[in-house]
């Protein structure tokens, strides 16, 4: 299929010469120039909006952020799949459908505190370690 | 302290594009956040004025220590030796809270469940007595500090030149005709015409609670002159439940996450 996906490529190539004379130089699979990559984007968690400013009391919201974005094989500059997806790959070449998927998820992630009641009215200071995205990648 | 303000506190981001969430948006994003919470549902708690309360204006007060600290180890602001809090609390939290506060995985403070005061008759002391629910605490979160919090106000000028002996029990056994069993926790001499916060070491006997609720009976606390006299809480300047809601008594328990794994049976 590698090979068809080239074919398919010439074709697209001869549709718009422009960019091709250009010379595009090396195909990058990961394609992440045409598509948007795999990337951290901003998100601002409102609990007031949530309607939950009842119960908690701190913060009011929170720069939550998610991770959204093309990944595939193989990775590019976000290389950081593990050792044994990277051999997965060189074993399922045969079968290239099998190949695990990429996808794009949170590599750091922070901790902020939150401040709220329970149902008897008790008052909980909590931690939580992973409630915002600092950077995302391809796994 | 009684104002109540969350001016800085997570504010909307500047730079942030708000949009209003759709009705299944927002719903998703409840349960995402509830699920990260480690909370089966929303809690809907019986909020008077709950949040005007002594207890959630000291919780508030740690969370702003917490919140700046947290929020300099991010911006990678310069450490601030360990001793010294980011901010000088106001006089709510003290130094050693603040410490209890950097080691602490959660902190919870417990709603004043009862409040009786017994008239003064020869048989029984006048004393004053509290409760607290520590059932609901998450599990495999054990104490690694537990406080009773008084506030006392100055007292009228009866008393004005005296001293006070207070004196903070743990109830070990009910009896039905006759004084509870008691057991001193702490006896401290006090100026008549002291006024502020009153904290109370009560780990032992929080842990004892949380291991065994059968024991949880509550405290009794009774206060006397110089001269032995008994007096009620109320005289001796000791604020209960009609008193100012920011000076209500309550219970506040710092956790760890208990290292101690059980082994599961092989």
């Amino acid at each position: 299929s590698a090979g068809g996906k080239r074919r398919h490529q010439n074709r697209n190539r001869s549709t718009q010469p422009q960019e091709a004379s250009r010379g595009s130089g090396q195909t990058d699979y990961n394609s992440s120039n045409q598509k948007t990559a795999c990337k951290r984007h901003e998100l601002y968690v409102s609990f007031r909006e949530l309607g939950w400013q009842d119960w908690i009391i701190a913060p009011e919201g929170y720069a939550a952020n998610y991770c959204d974005g093309e990944c595939s094989f193989p990775l590019n500059g976000h290389m950081n799949a593990t050792n044994h997806a990277i051999v997965q790959t060189l074993v399922h070449l045969m079968n290239p459908e099998n190949v695990p998927k990429p996808c794009c998820a949170p590599t750091k992630l922070h901790a902020i505190s939150v401040l709220f009641f329970d149902d008897n009215s008790n008052v909980i200071l909590k931690k939580y370690k992973n409630m915002v995205v600092r950077a995302c990648g391809c796994h | 302290g009684s104002h109540y303000s969350l001016e800085g506190i997570g504010e909307g981001q500047p730079g942030f594009v708000h949009r209003r969430l759709r009705t299944h948006e927002k719903r998703e994003m409840q349960k995402e956040i509830l699920s990260v919470l480690g909370l089966p549902h929303r809690p809907r708690p019986h909020l008077s004025h709950g949040k005007y309360n002594s207890a959630p204006l000291f919780m508030l007060d740690l969370y702003k220590t917490l919140s700046s600290e947290e929020k300099s180890q991010v911006e990678g602001a310069l450490e601030r030796p360990q001793s010294v809090p980011a901010t000088r609390s106001p006089p709510l939290a003290t130094y050693q809270e603040t410490a209890f506060l950097n080691d602490a995985d959660m902190v919870m403070s417990f709603v004043n469940l009862v409040e009786y005061d017994r008239e003064l008759s020869p048989q029984r002391r006048h004393h004053k007595e509290f409760k607290f629910n520590l059932s609901q605490i998450p599990e495999g979160e054990a104490i690694t500090a537990a406080e009773f919090r008084l506030y006392k106000e100055c007292v009228s000028q009866a008393f004005r030149n005296d001293t006070f002996m207070l004196k903070v029990y743990q109830v070990v056994k009910e009896q039905p005709d006759r004084e509870a069993d008691l057991f001193l926790l702490e006896s401290r001499r006090l100026w008549a015409s002291e006024e502020g916060w009153l904290e109370f070491d009560i780990t032992a006997t929080s842990n004892l609670w949380v291991m065994s609720p059968v024991h949880n009976l509550g405290l009794q606390v009774s206060v006397e002159t110089s001269s032995g006299q008994t007096i009620s809480c109320k005289d001796a300047g000791l604020v209960g439940r009609d008193g100012a809601l920011e000076k209500q008594p309550f219970m506040v328990a710092f956790f760890k996450v208990s290292e101690v794994h059980i082994r599961s049976v092989r």
